[in-house]
């Protein structure tokens, strides 16, 4: 049977599945745990009318309608992250203690215009 | 190293790529604490970032600092002195302006569970702030003074109101341990066999909990 066709990423702002791998940026000899984390990004459009489920400011809605009346002159909005969540390492540091430490806003929940 | 990676290390509150040289294993308190922030679900939302609820202390860094210093010599005529060991923590870790919100000193021992000195025997233990050579600083009562029964096979102590003034950047944190066989009138026992509990001694560790900059100006604008 003819394979179904995949179905077609929408274009909309919304967070986008990124894993960081520590070892891809050579940290895999002082990060102890964990070896990587799904951190997202926010990707898409803002296109004019914003609908209500793009997490929109009103300083955005006005933008979109301003671009689209003048497309050259005023961008579309950006689609940006607006509610991250904090994860926590654990490294050696340079004199072999070891350290836990928190960090805010490194994993994308949710992306807004 | 790249601009960006410095950037972004700078950004993780790092001045540089860490490079350890001999990385020791990781202390259990650590992995429970990771874990269970990876694992639970939280009541009310995520876990607060700048704050340890394992200890319920503000702090976004958790450090173990293995114990650095020598055993001293027991030559003083202190008859009941089991033994003295200097504590020497090296804190060159911590960053200017993190504020310190908890300090535990942990002693272990090599007992698998409770363990009696000798029947109604009691085992004394004193930490002092050490002199620049090591020995307890002459004038100065001791930091803290136990007594125990029963020695167990870990021994928890609260640093933190002693280290207000210590534990700062560049600073090294040096102490003096000092356990002993309790005095009791009638002892019969030779002062070795006193002293049975604590030879057991393994070693100690430092943690200290912090709170990093970022975490500080965030709570202050909350």
């Amino acid at each position: 049977s003819a394979p179904s066709p995949p179905a077609t990423p929408s274009p909309l702002c919304k967070p986008r599945r990124l894993y960081i791998s520590f070892s891809d940026v050579g940290w895999e000899n002082w990060i102890i745990a964990p070896q990587g984390y799904l951190a997202n990004y926010c990707g898409g459009e803002c296109p004019f009318p914003l609908a209500a489920e793009l997490n929109s400011t009103n300083h955005a809605v006005l933008q979109t309608l301003v671009h689209s009346l003048d497309p050259q002159g005023t961008p579309q909005p950006c689609c940006v992250p607006v509610r991250l969540s904090p994860i926590s390492i654990l490294y050696y540091d340079n004199s072999d203690n070891v350290v836990l430490r928190h960090y805010e806003d490194m994993v994308v929940d949710e992306c807004g215009c | 190293l790249s601009p960006q990676e410095s950037s972004l290390l700078k950004s993780l509150g790092l001045s540089a790529k860490p490079s350890p040289t001999s990385p020791g294993p990781v202390p259990p308190v650590l992995w429970r604490i990771f874990q269970k922030r990876r694992t639970l679900p939280w009541p009310g939302g995520e876990p607060e970032s700048c704050r340890v609820e394992e200890f319920n202390v503000p702090g976004n860094i958790v450090r173990v600092f293995a114990d650095q210093g020598r055993f001293l010599p027991e030559g003083q005529p202190q008859g009941r002195l089991c033994l003295r060991k200097l504590l020497f923590f090296n804190l060159s870790a911590l960053e200017e302006g993190e504020r310190l919100t908890m300090a535990q000193l942990e002693l272990r021992f090599h007992h698998n569970s409770y363990h009696s000195p000798s029947p109604g025997q009691v085992l004394e233990l004193r930490l002092y702030q050490a002199s620049p050579r090591g020995l307890p600083r002459p004038g100065r009562g001791p930091l803290l003074e136990r007594s125990f029964v029963q020695l167990r096979k870990s021994l928890l102590f609260n640093l933190g109101a002693a280290l207000k003034e210590g534990a700062a950047p560049g600073r090294n944190l040096a102490l003096v341990l000092e356990i002993s066989a309790g005095g009791r009138a009638g002892d019969s026992g030779t002062p070795r066999s006193l002293c049975a509990g604590s030879d057991a001694f393994a070693a100690t560790s430092l943690l200290l909990v912090t709170l990093g900059r970022r975490c500080q100006a965030a709570r202050s604008r909350r």
